[in-house]
């Protein structure tokens, strides 16, 4: 473990915390892409199933419960506690565009062809694109409610720290992971332009408006 | 190959 890898693990707890207490405080999922939220409890569902069979460590066990427990709440209250706030016409990005090409790059680019390792690698490339609609609705709704511009900023943070974590093991420990590394970097750069107005807009107290 | 037996990362 290393300061990048524990700075981007606390972002991405703090992102779905974020997001989590965004719902249950306003009773509202407005802005809120489900089907982002689908793609990130599979994401976690196909990467943490060495759950019981691997143990790493009391903290990797602890933050896969979490990570788990908090996507599957998340998308309970989209879909069914506060369904009546879920803006359904602006959530419209086609995720089978996603799930198509991650499928097809798992079975070709990974590791080793077992099955545990091919979800491993699907769960990877999920991730890599998984914010997709939720930014896709973002630009078509033109705008974001700030709390949400704050969960977007921790999310796209964790995985850019995770970027400095793997600079750090490859020097330190010479460990490195081309699948993750490659998604990784993709999915840090969708974020560039949100990162942009977030810096530019939300931090000097403005809404954050996408040119529509 | 590269090699990633278990993977520790979250």
């Amino acid at each position: 473990m290393n300061i990048f890898r524990l700075l981007g693990d606390v972002s991405h707890l703090l992102a779905i915390i974020i997001l989590l207490l965004k719902i249950w405080k306003t009773r509202s999922c407005a802005g809120i892409s489900g089907k982002s939220q689908l793609l990130f409890a599979l994401t976690y569902t196909t990467r943490y199933l060495d759950l019981v069979t691997n143990f790493v460590s009391v903290y990797n066990t602890f933050m896969k419960v979490v990570f788990l427990a908090a996507s599957y709440a998340t998308i309970w209250l989209i879909y069914m506690k506060f369904r009546a706030t879920y803006d359904q016409n602006h959530d419209t990005f086609r995720i089978e565009f996603l799930l198509l090409p991650v499928t097809i790059l798992s079975l070709v680019a990974n590791h080793e062809f077992t099955l545990i390792e091919i979800l491993w690698t699907w769960s990877i490339y999920l991730e890599a694109v998984a914010i997709l609609p939720q930014l896709f609705m973002v630009s078509k709704t033109g705008e974001a409610e700030s709390i949400t511009s704050h969960y977007l900023f921790a999310l796209g943070s964790y995985r850019g720290l995770y970027i400095l974590n793997w600079i750090y093991r490859y020097y330190m420990e010479s460990y490195y992971d081309l699948i993750a590394i490659f998604a990784g970097i993709l999915q840090t750069v969708l974020y560039c332009d949100f990162f942009y107005l977030y810096i530019t807009k939300v931090l000097r107290g403005q809404r954050l408006q996408l040119p529509a | 190959r590269i090699e990633s037996a278990t993977h520790d990362e979250l």
